[in-house]
């Protein structure tokens, strides 16, 4: 996972995400202030109310909003990849795409919707799942030429990097690893239910900062934790050494082989990371379609400011 | 890696699905083998 | 930052140069992808070669420096490898030797464990996909097939592999295979190290199931559980499996830990096959003679 590009390139702390985001936004806002310039030194018949209602309505959009916007929308990948029956891991990598995009276009510059089905089509050929062109656009009511518009600068944006690693096959190994470390102290029909219920989550993960913040392992020990808080911990107590206070156990004589082979893993660290992954989840923001149409709004006035 | 972190333990797995698609002819006159799909995901597991 | 001095190939989907590196003059190749004339935007094969490449590095599989976009093309630019397995196999004034094989043969066995360790099969490999260094090191190229190793609900086209070096299991449409494809490639390609001739060479897709099975036996359900599953093996000509005298015999100067690997690679139930690793710890490649080393390779 250090050698792959996922960890290379889209790995960052807060802060630096937080930087990335405000860097974005800054450069395209001073570019909307110019157009917004230009456009009165060019209207100079303008009226003052006109002129005030173009000042108050073409604003660009705040770094918040942009997230707002790019989350709604990535989270509409998901349910338009369910309705053509796309492979999870399609739909998961077209959101991936989608929002790494935003970390160097702004929303102002190309309004998400135009992206959108790039992403997906692209994720389709990136994942092995081809699918032509023409089938595409038919199936998802648009054109050939919107869906391939901006494939290069999806590219470009994504650093010619296009691989990626989700806390699916993750999920499948803990699910069966926990079968092997919990060996008839565990329920199989209740297991399956568990990896259902997370397979959901950690699609709802996906559209967290989370993805950024941490490993896929990371994530998906992060909502096992979530889904049955007793399974994970007694998991992490027979895997790891975590004792029940929640400290390593390293250095009790009377450690399993399987604690022995884990005994790279610091326990306690690992779970107050799974904890902070956890947190991260959790926060996750659910944009309402009304602050999406007003950011949109924003974003068109600000493009097109006769349309005020 | 001498030190995975996990103990490919096929038999104390139980996983509905790769079990049937081991018994699907077409599946097992490809080549496909049950042991490498356990390795690959417990490989992203302990990554 | 990087110059396109001189065209030295183009295909299909690519035009290659030779070119510089500014920075550290160091000599590279530039693919440039043809994006023109692509219904579908950008082909398959250069998405795979961007998509493997980024995420290896192995000194035996080839390096990818770069990647940008000029004119509205992709360019790839990747270390430069000045000759390539199926030059040396061919140019009959170059000898080589069993130790040369031996070397050859291991560096492509590593970088196919290197792939498979990633979870990545090649799909492609052939002698003029192996490419040399100027330091004689054998280099993985052409990523255009490759692909991650299927998950377990995944199809797989059987539609891959140049026809020669094809495994049994995709020459009969099997959709999900493993890396035992990459090895069986790996087999024909050390036969023909030692031929220097194509060893299984068909001239089409239903010749090659017959040319494959009279060098090396017809498969049963015995040895290869199911394999009348698959539609064509009920045409097909029953051959008996070659004895070790027969092999022997048309592998002269090869030992018996030679013989054996070959076998074990190009055993025909893909279940049976050598993986990388059991390649790698042969006997074969800790008997005498040593493999040459790379800097000293023809």
């Amino acid at each position: 996972y250090r050698h792959s590009t996922q960890y290379r390139n889209w790995s960052f702390t807060p802060e630096r995400l937080d930087q990335i985001r405000t860097e974005v936004n800054a450069s395209a806002s001073a570019r909307v202030e110019e157009t917004l310039k230009h456009f009165f030194e060019s209207h100079p018949d303008l009226s003052r109310e006109e002129e005030e209602a173009v000042a108050s309505k073409a604003v660009p959009v705040t770094t918040h909003e942009e997230l707002l916007l790019v989350n709604y929308f990535a989270r509409m990948i998901i349910s338009f990849a369910g309705k053509m029956n796309l492979p999870t891991e399609v739909a998961a990598t077209a959101v991936a795409f989608f929002r790494r995009f935003f970390l160097s276009n702004s929303v102002m510059d190309l309004p998400p919707k135009e992206v959108f089905h790039t992403t997906l089509f692209f994720a389709c050929k990136t994942e092995n799942y081809f699918i032509g062109v023409d089938s595409f656009a038919k199936k998802a009511k648009t054109t050939t030429e919107a869906v391939l518009k901006h494939e290069f600068k999806l590219l470009e944006s994504l650093n010619f990097t296009l691989m990626n690693h989700h806390p699916y096959k993750a999920l499948h190994g803990f699910f069966l690893d926990i079968q092997n470390v919990l060996s008839g102290r565990v329920d199989m029909q209740y297991m399956g239910q568990v990896y259902t219920n997370c397979k959901k989550s950690i699609s709802d993960a996906l559209l967290t900062d989370a993805v950024y913040f941490f490993t896929p392992p990371q994530i998906t020990l992060a909502i096992l934790l979530m889904e049955d808080e007793a399974l994970m911990m007694r998991y992490m107590q027979l895997k790891f050494g975590l004792q029940q206070d929640g400290d390593a156990s390293a250095g009790q004589p009377s450690q399993s082989s399987e604690q022995q082979l884990a005994n790279g893993i610091n326990a306690s660290k690992l779970l107050e990371v799974v904890k902070n992954c956890k947190s991260v989840i959790s926060s996750k923001i659910i944009p309402a379609k009304d602050d999406a149409v007003k950011i949109t709004a924003k974003i068109h006035y600000c493009q097109n400011p006769m349309a005020v | 890696d001498l030190h995975k972190r996990y103990v490919l333990a096929e038999s104390q797995y139980d996983d509905p699905f790769i079990k049937s698609l081991q018994t699907k002819k077409e599946y097992i006159a490809s080549g496909f083998r049950a042991d490498l799909v356990y390795d690959r995901m417990l490989t992203e597991a302990f990554m | 930052e990087y110059s396109k001095e001189k065209k030295v190939g183009e295909g299909t989907y690519a035009v290659v140069y030779v070119g510089t590196k500014q920075s550290d003059e160091r000599r590279i190749a530039i693919k440039e992808i043809k994006t023109s004339g692509f219904k579908d935007g950008l082909d398959m094969s250069a998405i795979r070669e961007v998509k493997y490449l980024q995420e290896m590095q192995h000194v035996n599989v080839i390096e990818l420096i770069d990647v940008f976009m000029a004119q509205n093309n992709l360019n790839l630019v990747l270390e430069f490898l000045p000759a390539d397995l199926e030059m040396i196999i061919k140019d009959t004034s170059i000898l080589f030797t069993q130790a040369d094989i031996k070397s050859w043969l291991l560096m492509t066995l590593r970088g196919v464990h290197h792939c498979h360790r990633n979870f990545i099969l090649h799909r492609d490999l052939k002698p003029n996909n192996l490419l040399l260094a100027l330091d004689g090191q054998l280099k993985l190229a052409d990523f255009g097939l490759a692909r991650n190793m299927g998950s377990p609900q995944e199809s797989l086209t059987s539609n891959v592999v140049t026809r020669w070096y094809r495994a049994p299991e995709l020459l009969f449409g099997a959709r999900h295979y493993t890396g035992a494809v990459d090895i069986w490639s790996v087999g024909i390609i050390f036969a023909e190290l030692m031929l220097r001739i194509p060893y299984l060479p068909g001239k089409d897709d239903i010749d090659q199931i017959d040319v494959t099975f009279r060098a090396l036996g017809t498969p049963t359900d015995r040895d290869w559980p199911e394999i009348s599953t698959f539609g064509a093996y009920n045409k097909i000509q029953v051959y008996p499996p070659p004895s070790r005298e027969e092999l022997r015999r048309r592998f002269i100067a090869a030992t018996e830990n030679a013989l054996d690997l070959m076998s074990g690679m190009l055993t025909m139930n893909p279940h049976k096959r050598l993986s990388p690793i059991q390649c790698l710890t042969s006997e074969y490649f800790v008997e005498l003679p040593e493999p040459t080393a790379p800097s000293e390779l023809p």
